[in-house]
């Protein structure tokens, strides 16, 4: 996945069967958010893999205040990014018991 | 404990924690 400077990591075991899993997301990079940003650490937070689209996410947290409205585009992509590679390595797993 | 608590008005709640130091990216 692209660097966007904003990491996204699963903050619980993928047991690959639930559907909301835990995720955590803190900025590495500064430098690659167009706003100013307010260090306020990792974020911790559930998502929905099926029902949930990670820029509606995205504009939550800019609306809770962590992340300027220039930025959504770039924490949306982050938390995509890495709900595609969740959403993948279940798909793998599923076909390689098969 | 360093740890906050923001819930959006959508009902999503955000806990702030510290970032894992050993995550941090070397610059």
């Amino acid at each position: 996945a692209e660097d966007t400077g904003v990491r996204v990591e699963l903050n619980e075991e993928d047991d690959g069967k639930k559907s909301s899993i835990a995720l955590k997301l803190w900025v590495e990079d500064t430098k690659k958010l167009k706003g100013k940003y307010k260090d306020t650490g990792a974020i911790e937070f559930s998502f929905d893999l099926e029902n949930e689209v990670a820029e509606v996410v995205a504009q939550e947290m800019v609306e809770s205040g962590f992340f300027l409205d220039c930025d959504v585009k770039i924490v949306g992509k982050s938390i995509r990014d890495r709900v595609a590679l969740i959403k993948w390595r279940r798909e793998r797993t599923v076909s390689s018991g098969n | 404990s360093a740890t906050a608590q923001v819930v959006h008005s959508a009902g999503r709640r955000f806990i702030v924690s510290p970032v894992p130091e050993a995550r941090l990216k070397e610059q």
